[in-house]
């Protein structure tokens, strides 16, 4: 464990903590994309199938669970509990474009022919794109709710601390997964556009508009 | 260098 590795993990949880407190506070999940949400649901039920297999360490049991559950407590807001507020008209886009590739790309390009192991592939790769339904729906409503944004910050956050994670670990530990490496590359670089406007007009107290 | 899934992340 580095420091890189330490904030990436408490981002991600900030990140969760963000949406939650949201959609609880307003009694609404209004510019949030379910979608992506159920991506997120799959990833982690994919990654962490091996919590009954291995153990590695308190803290990341910890962690697997607590992902495990807060993704599930946020599908239950959104698709039960504040329902009606859900915006799905503009929450459009087509999650098979995404989980075919990933799907297809886990069986190819894995490290071992493994179910265990295609299941872990497949959510590396599913979550470096399952962020696309949610900014494919601030881009279509033009717009997002400041705490959104503090949303998709903390979430971007998380994978590109990864990367600074992985780039220490190469050099202390000699320590490479060229998967996890790419995918979290190919993450955050889907952010960056996000990232450029965050700072510049959400960090500057304006609503984060995109041009028409 | 050896290459090895990281599992111990998450």
């Amino acid at each position: 464990m580095n420091i890189f590795r330490l904030m990436a993990d408490l981002a991600h949880v900030l990140a969760i903590v963000i949406l939650l407190h949201k959609i609880w506070k307003s009694r609404s999940c209004a510019g949030i994309s379910g979608k992506s949400q159920i991506l997120f649901a799959l990833v982690y039920f994919m990654r962490y199938l091996d919590i009954m297999t291995s153990y590695v360490s308190f803290y990341n049991s910890t962690m697997k669970l607590l992902f495990l559950g807060t993704s599930g407590a946020t599908l239950n807001l959104i698709y039960r509990k504040f329902k009606p507020s859900y915006d799905h008209n503009h929450d459009s886009f087509r999650i098979a474009y995404l989980l075919v590739p990933c799907a297809l790309l886990s069986l190819f390009l894995n490290h071992e022919f493994s179910v265990l192991e295609i299941l872990w592939t497949f959510s590396i790769y599913l979550e470096s794109v399952a962020i696309l339904p949610q900014l494919f729906m601030v881009a279509k409503t033009g717009e997002a709710e400041s705490i959104t944004s503090h949303y998709l910050f903390a979430l971007g956050s998380y994978r590109a601390l990864y990367v600074c994670n992985w780039v220490y670990r190469y050099i202390a530990e000699s320590h490479f997964d060229l998967i996890a490496i790419i995918a979290g590359l190919v993450q955050t670089i889907l952010y960056c556009d996000f990232f450029y406007l965050y700072i510049t007009k959400v960090l500057q107290n304006r609503k984060l508009q995109l041009p028409a | 260098i050896h290459i090895q899934p990281a599992k111990d992340e998450l």
